[in-house]
């Protein structure tokens, strides 16, 4: 019957694109804010 | 319901190399940047402890609501992150600016002195990130060049 | 050929002195203080005097970082951690100095030195891979080629003018590299590829960002590559841990695409159905499911559907795919072509069986050509009765040439045959639009007109296997197997073979509950 493509780890009802927080192909969990690299202003690298 | 087939000699040398890759997965560190304060450190939590985030934590509405402090530890230990730039998207949004040559955040404590063109005088709180604290400032000098 | 005496030195020497640049806090915004210091020692030590100096300067940095790689990896096998961030110090470094030589190489608006560049190092890179993948085999490790890449595309599709200029040529060169480094020909490195075609910059890059769709093409490429890897595997159906592994991370890409990239997989569904295997249903509906995002479905399940009066059957789906193309021989399409035109010879429809027969081991059809050939002769039907100023229905399909061919093959082809001609229907039946329209009329058209229950009962049983998956199930399937079973125009309950077994029977009660 195949599986449940509920239960990856994809939230399917979300209104938002699910592209631009997917973190792997091997992880049922979406990326969180500090997972994802950002274009911040250069002043922001204070390190 | 076509039956099986045989693999051939290329699909077993496949099936061989694809083994060999499952045991050294990538880890999904290898596509993001180095992390140097806070790199992934996987740990084992009781099952009744959440495991996923928040519904919208990726949102500045929820950043808004978290502490000021907490949004200091995010912009300064997670930085080139979407989440260092929500957390200075919600400091912007309680009036704390950027003063670039310092490299912290600061908040009008009283109307300024002094307002001109080039710079705004008069007393201020700071988050001072090297003692990890607020600071009250009295008769600094703001200057516009500076502010991000 | 030998590298010339000295070469190996000095590229170390320049690769350590970059990555020591690199990370000083000196190296400036974007390391382009390090890098104009550097490209001097580069020109001192006459790295850039020749071409072919350029690419073993840059071979050599490769297998040096993958050499070192290699040994970090042996040394720490309990900390992967420090083990990946040891490697990726000198990988982000050599990524960063591939980025600036590309977008400084040539004049600023001189595109064609850059992108001759991107493609130089990018087949450099593929071409230490899979040599590495061919001397070490098993000890082939994916992680610094996935770290060259990822990092190089993510550095490349930085906010930048001079970049974005070049976007396009850039997406061309990585999909062409990947395609280089497909599943098929790189085993090895067949999950850090998968990480890398659906990483969301890339995704968004290709689907989202660029415009007019111009790199959906590209992609759809890289997915059919993905398809190709796995189908014989997904064929015998006894999956090992690591495919399944794969097959799983395919269905998340796959759902993620059907979530924001609905056209997209409606575009390509040909050509994605032409190549994966016929027993994988759920993964074949979840890509006939896509429908387009301005699109309303009705409820399949509304009583008194009145699916011809639908205005989106009007109009036919888009198919980028040239399928017309891909019947072959030209003699078979030409005899094709003059019997869809006027019925002769009718020796044409007793060939046809011999026409579809292949000799590839596993199938004794041509899989490619019976789809070509069922939804050739589908479009050429529709426009047809289109010219009559007609729309398709049971009465309007009927005595035509087109409804000969397909009568023939339904009549004359085996067992195995007819499944796979039922199949090619089947995978038209989508959203609405004309085509799913016509084959969901056609696959009702023959169950009526069966001379035998045996095609009756493989009709109904290439729809049901369909539906007893998982969800999601393509809407088009869902009203031309309701429609089989509520209209008694086609007598379902009466045959036999929905009584054969009482399995069957619940089963067919089931999904009549569900449906009804």
């Amino acid at each position: 019957p195949g599986m449940d493509l509920t239960t990856l780890g994809l939230n399917l009802n979300s209104p938002e694109n699910l592209y631009s927080t997917f973190q792997s192909p091997w992880v049922d969990l979406p990326c969180r804010p500090q997972d994802i690299d950002f274009h911040v202003p250069w002043e922001y690298m204070t390190n | 319901p076509l039956g099986p087939v045989p693999l051939g000699k290329d699909n077993i040398f496949q099936l061989v190399m694809s083994d060999s890759g499952f045991v050294h997965l990538p880890h999904p560190s290898d596509s993001e940047r180095l992390r140097h304060h806070l790199p992934r450190n996987p740990c084992p939590t009781p099952s009744y402890y959440p495991q996923t985030p928040p519904p919208h934590a990726d949102s500045v509405e929820f950043f808004q609501r978290l502490s000021t402090e907490t949004l200091f530890f995010i912009f300064y230990y997670m930085e080139g992150t979407k989440a260092q730039y929500l957390a200075a998207k919600a400091l912007k949004k309680q009036s704390w600016r950027f003063h670039t040559k310092y490299m912290m955040w600061f908040q009008r404590h009283e109307e300024p002195k002094t307002i001109n063109e080039d710079y705004e005088q008069g007393t201020y709180i700071y988050f001072d990130y090297e003692k990890w604290g607020q600071r009250k400032k009295e008769g600094f000098t703001f200057e516009y060049r500076y502010l991000e | 050929i030998e590298d010339p005496p000295g070469l190996h030195e000095k590229t170390e020497y320049l690769l350590r002195e970059w990555v020591n640049m690199y990370h000083s806090p000196a190296a400036g915004r974007d390391s382009t203080k390090a890098f104009s210091a550097f490209v001097q020692q580069m020109h001192q030590q006459g790295i850039l005097k020749t071409d072919d100096l350029i690419t073993r300067f840059f071979r050599l940095c490769t297998e040096m970082c993958v050499d070192l790689c290699y040994r970090a990896l042996s040394e720490q096998t309990h900390n992967s951690g420090l083990v990946r961030a040891k490697c990726f110090h000198t990988l982000d470094a050599f990524v960063r100095l591939i980025t600036l030589l590309v977008k400084h190489s040539g004049d600023t608006a001189n595109s064609v030195t850059k992108i001759n560049l991107l493609n130089k190092v990018l087949g450099i890179v593929a071409g230490v891979l899979l040599q590495d993948h061919e001397v070490r085999k098993t000890e082939f490790q994916q992680l610094p080629y996935h770290r060259i890449f990822i990092m190089l595309f993510i550095e490349l599709n930085a906010p930048d003018i001079i970049l974005e200029n070049i976007n396009f040529q850039v997406l061309t060169a990585f999909c062409n590299t990947f395609h280089v480094l497909r599943p098929t020909k790189a085993p090895g490195f067949c999950f850090a590829w998968l990480e890398l075609i659906s990483h969301r910059v890339f995704v968004g890059r290709m689907l989202a960002l660029t415009p007019q769709q111009r790199a959906w093409g590209m992609y759809a490429q890289l997915l059919i590559d993905l398809f190709k890897f796995l189908h014989p595997f997904l064929r015998n159906a006894e999956l090992t841990k690591p495919i399944h592994f794969l097959y799983k991370g395919t269905l998340r890409v796959l759902l993620v695409l059907l979530h924001d990239f609905p056209e997209f997989l409606c575009d390509y569904h040909y050509a994605f159905c032409d190549i994966i295997s016929t027993n994988c249903i759920q993964m074949r509906n979840l890509i006939l499911s896509a429908f387009p995002r301005n699109m309303r479905l009705p409820d399949p399940f509304t009583p008194n559907l009145k699916v011809d009066m639908l205005a989106d059957i009007a109009h036919a789906p888009r198919i980028p795919t040239n399928f017309a193309n891909m019947i072959t021989p030209v003699s078979f399409k030409n005899d094709l072509d003059s019997y869809l035109k006027t019925r002769s010879p009718v020796t044409f429809l007793s060939d046809l069986r011999s026409s579809l027969q292949s000799n590839e081991p596993g199938s004794r059809y041509n899989i490619s050509l019976m789809n070509a050939l069922v939804l050739y002769v589908g479009t050429q039907a529709i426009q047809h009765i289109h010219t009559k100023s007609l729309t398709p229905s049971m009465s309007t399909i009927a005595h035509s040439s087109h409804m000969d061919i397909f009568q023939n093959l339904a009549v004359d082809l085996d067992t195995e045959g007819r499944y796979l001609f039922l199949t090619a229907l089947a995978n038209q039946l989508r959203y609405p639009n004309s085509h799913t329209h016509y084959f969901s009329c056609t696959l009702l058209y023959l169950f009526a007109e069966a001379n035998t229950e045996a095609i009756q009962e493989q009709i109904t049983r290439v729809l049901l296997e369909r539906l007893i998956v998982n969800r999601p199930h393509p809407w088009g399937l869902l009203i031309t197997f309701i429609e089989l079973i509520k209209n008694p125009q086609f007598k379902f309950w009466t045959h036999e073979f929905v009584h054969c077994a009482p399995e069957i029977e619940k089963l067919f009660e089931s999904v009549a509950r569900s449906c009804i």
